[in-house]
């Protein structure tokens, strides 16, 4: 039940979107948070086979089912967050990089970051005027259960504060910007590790960019099918 | 993580060079007249061994050309961009890989990371890469690709446009300007980081050669829910698919999830 092969046509010269019929698990692995549990993976492969030819082309990829909310609590005018249902106490870092001059090893990672989760935290926070970190970052972070909350590139140096004053309308190129934070959210979207995206350090980014995000990041309308009391019918990871 | 298709990493055997000490284009360079230096553990001046992946000052650093910044005060001996100016700072990165292409194969050249804008030749092909720090460029040099397997490449990595300057005060973030990028924004100096000089130029993130078929796939999404109290799961997955191929690619896709249960036993 977990292995799926689908016929396709593709004409020439052309780029396609393609959907698999979605695949059934009983009863899962659930991927937890440090303290919680297991960092249950499992190894998704997707082979294209062309006729003539053979293997076209292959992807691979840890993944780990887990479902992460997060929002402001009423009562405390704080964020929670819950995975599988459960809620957790974040017990958080700030980060910026590894390494100011970029070295960044996969060695480096994982010593930084298990030496995070050995502090026994499970949340890292990326840093606006920092670094959208690294698929080698993500799948440390994956590995020892760190919860990450990615920021985007939006700090001091964007809102009309300090002296002297920055600019105040973000960076200059805002298509720039909005291309390079979906260009990241593709490369990192599949790491079960990342939690949250936030627009930037301490603050709300320009009016057009944030408003580009909050759309492109929203939820799909197919996980936002309801019962007949209002209640999801599936809940979204 | 992810893994494409006859993947090799470009990680090794590059040379480096300021670009005001070069006296060759990016295409001279890439092709055969003048021979290009190779890659050599001496190379000759002004090429030195570069760090790929990473920055101008980690190469420098490397060749012990300027001290490493995070001993002591030594970053105050290296000349901050804003005063040496951005061309300080604007290098040549060049090496050579091998890569034999069968028939109907197609190639691509992939930097996932570039700060802040290149021009890339290879044997002798400009290609321009637009700016941005956090952008991936994915190169389709099916045609470009020497059929000998011998293939040259240089890669000219300029600043970003906005370095700004650093107040002899130090401060938050220097003068903001290169706020006005989209870059990594603590190198002006922070209140816990002193500058970084070069900004961080470089091919500071993988670069890749990957040979596929036909049909690619492309930024495959992999996203699941749940029923029934977490004991029932589904996994949505969508991908796109390019057909590089001048006839309709008739294929076959497929998914395949497993587990290990132990040490090199996957449960399908």
């Amino acid at each position: 039940e977990h292995l799926q092969t689908q016929s396709l046509s593709i004409p020439s010269k052309s780029r396609v979107q393609y959907t698999f019929p979605e695949l059934f698990f009983s009863k899962p692995n659930l991927w937890w948070p440090n303290g919680m549990g297991k960092q249950s993976l499992y190894n998704v492969v997707i082979v294209i086979d062309v006729i003539g030819f053979g293997e076209s082309d292959l992807w691979s990829h840890h993944f780990g089912f887990r479902k992460i909310e997060t929002y402001i609590d009423d009562a405390t005018g704080g964020r929670l967050f819950k995975v599988n249902g459960e809620r957790i106490f974040i017990r958080g870092g700030n980060w910026i990089l590894s390494d100011g001059l970029l070295r960044l090893s996969k060695k480096r990672y994982n010593t930084d970051i298990k030496f995070h989760a050995d502090m026994n935290f499970n949340m890292i926070r990326c840093w606006g005027g920092g670094l959208a970190e690294r698929p080698e970052f993500y799948q440390c972070c994956d590995n020892y259960g760190l919860l990450v909350w990615q920021e985007f590139w939006i700090t001091g140096d964007v809102d009309g504060r300090g002296v002297p004053v920055s600019n105040p309308k973000g960076p200059q190129d805002h298509d720039l910007f909005l291309f390079c934070a979906r260009d990241t959210v593709k490369l990192l979207r599949n790491h079960p590790s990342l939690a949250l995206w936030v627009g930037g350090n301490e603050q709300i980014p320009p009016d057009d960019i944030n408003a580009a995000l909050k759309i492109d990041l929203r939820l799909h309308p197919y996980f936002e099918h309801a019962d007949e009391n209002g209640k999801p019918i599936r809940e979204l990871s | 993580m992810a893994e494409q298709h006859r993947k090799m990493s470009l990680d090794s055997g590059w040379l480096a060079a300021r670009s005001t000490e070069v006296e060759f284009s990016g295409t001279q360079l890439t092709t055969t007249h003048p021979p290009p230096p190779p890659p050599t553990t001496s190379p000759i001046p002004p090429w030195m061994n570069a760090l790929v992946p990473g920055t101008v000052l980690g190469t420098l650093v490397k060749n012990k050309v300027i001290p490493d910044p995070f001993y002591g005060l030594q970053n105050e001996s290296i000349i901050d961009i804003a005063v040496s100016g951005r061309e300080h700072y604007t290098f040549w990165f060049f090496t050579t890989f091998h890569c034999s292409l069968l028939e109907n194969q197609y190639c691509d050249l992939n930097f996932r990371g570039i700060n802040y804008y290149a021009d890339v030749y290879l044997n002798g092909h400009e290609i321009s890469l637009d700016k941005g720090m956090f952008r991936r460029h994915s190169l389709e040099v099916t045609d470009i690709i020497h059929p000998d397997g011998h293939n040259l490449l240089a890669v000219l990595v300029h600043p970003p446009n906005h370095p700004g300057t650093i107040p002899l005060e130090g401060g938050q973030g220097g003068d903001h300007e290169i706020g006005k990028d989209v870059t990594t924004q603590y190198v002006e100096g922070w209140d816990w980081m002193a500058p970084i000089r070069d900004r961080n130029t470089g091919i500071w993130d993988e670069v890749s050669i990957s040979v596929t078929g036909p049909v690619k796939i492309i930024d495959p999404h992999l996203v699941s829910s749940f029923s029934d109290d977490y004991k029932r799961a589904y996994l949505h997955t969508t991908i796109e698919l390019e057909n590089r191929s001048l006839s309709t690619a008739e294929c076959s896709v497929s998914i395949q999830v497993t587990t290990e249960v132990e040490d090199d036993i996957c449960l399908v």
